[in-house]
């Protein structure tokens, strides 16, 4: 479902090269695999590599059987959009759509009808503790209510894979477990969830834990 | 220096009011001040009130002496620039200046000479552990060397008051703690550091904690 060979990404600075990631191989499991590591130290390019929001200077990477590296832009948004949910480190909700059309977004791009997609987009509003803000816009909520209207929009088709870079960063304790349930509940079956936090508690609580430094896989621990 | 008395934000949503705020009442003395409380509790809406972002709907807030709440927005960034620094929960870096010139940024509309205000921000830049990613640009920087810049640009003006929203979420711990060191360093003397954060353990460096919850202010300790 989730399986990553060598994989590299390197970006050139004038003279300078920064290898962002290096040598990166792994086969995710079902479950949820937490990822840490310093500021700097490759998650977030890996979670773009992994989700094919870019192309890596080396290796591979298999989505749902899909060979990322080897599509162009187009095909590897639509693997995207058929296979995984993605929670961005900075949101990316859509300033001038409301809550609930930012989370029904995903489902008017599947071409889900309109009384469906809305359902949908209020129940996980509910499941995150927002639906009685289903109308209003990101700029009107705080920044821990974006993040999680970015959660429940990640959810919206279902995905088999779901990414989330740092979900919990701007939540407290309380509204952080909301939805750290709502991520373990969502890795049921075959589903992976990849779930990058600089939380130890937070990431304690995930199936595997996978440690970065300076762009390398350094230890991979299962939790007991 | 900083001071506030009875100050309320309300949001008007078609037929809904949201109380953000609701008479906040405190003397900031000198020192770090961490402000805790869920998310959508008011804490980034107090701290665009004190810094004069936004205007209130009710109360008093005095900066430097100078009553923002009567003032209009040019006098209110003016104060703003001249006594506070201010990290924004979403970091707010522009674009298309560089991580140097994105620190620099508050100089240069000081008029400080260009050779002077390059050396400050890259002074600052080393600081906070980027001196050797001055010549990049935002999107090439990853999420917590970002919010890193927004703190050294924070930092330019040496500032009476920081205003610190959420600076740790990002941030791994050897940078976090390393961030907090030099915050802890800024409020020296009369300086004030207001520091909004959902770490408790962070909170608990700080020199009181005000707490806030749906809006008020519900409780105030002094550190032991
Ligand atoms: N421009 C606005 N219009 C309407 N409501 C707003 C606006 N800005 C904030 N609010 C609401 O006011 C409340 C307080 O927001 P605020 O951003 O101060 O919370 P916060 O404590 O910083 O939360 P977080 O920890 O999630 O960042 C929230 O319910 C939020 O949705
Ligand atoms: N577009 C880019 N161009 C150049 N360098 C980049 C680019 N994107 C990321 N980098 C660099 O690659 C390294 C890894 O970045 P990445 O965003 O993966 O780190 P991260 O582990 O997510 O960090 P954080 O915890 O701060 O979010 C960093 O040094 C970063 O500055
Ligand atoms: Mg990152
Ligand atoms: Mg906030």
């Amino acid at each position: 479902v989730l399986y990553a060979a060598h994989l590299g990404k390197r970006y050139r600075q004038g003279e300078v090269w920064i290898d962002a990631l290096r040598d990166f191989t792994f086969d995710f499991p079902p479950g949820v695999t937490a990822v840490v590591g310093p500021s700097g130290s490759g998650k977030t390019t890996l979670l773009n590599l992994l989700a094919g929001f870019d192309r890596p200077s080396a290796g591979e990477v298999y989505l749902a059987g899909r060979p990322l590296h080897a599509l162009g832009e187009d095909e590897r948004a639509g693997v995207r959009l058929a296979h995984a949910g993605f929670v961005f480190q900075s949101w990316n909700l859509l300033p001038t759509l409301s809550a609930l059309e930012n989370v029904a977004f995903p489902l008017l791009l599947k071409g889900v009808p309109r009384r469906e997609r809305n359902q949908r987009a209020r129940a996980l509003l509910d499941e995150v503790g927002l639906g009685h803000r289903a109308s209003h816009f990101p700029h009107q909520l705080s920044g821990g209510e974006q993040q999680r209207v970015a959660i429940a929009r990640a959810l919206a088709l279902d995905p088999l894979v779901l990414f989330a870079d740092e979900p919990t960063g701007n939540l407290d304790s309380a509204a952080g477990e909301r939805v750290l349930e709502l991520l373990l509940g969502q890795a049921r079956g075959r589903r992976r969830v990849v779930l990058v936090t600089h939380d130890l508690e937070i990431a304690a609580r995930a199936h595997r834990i996978l440690r970065l430094k300076d762009g390398r896989l350094v230890e991979v621990r299962a939790s007991p």
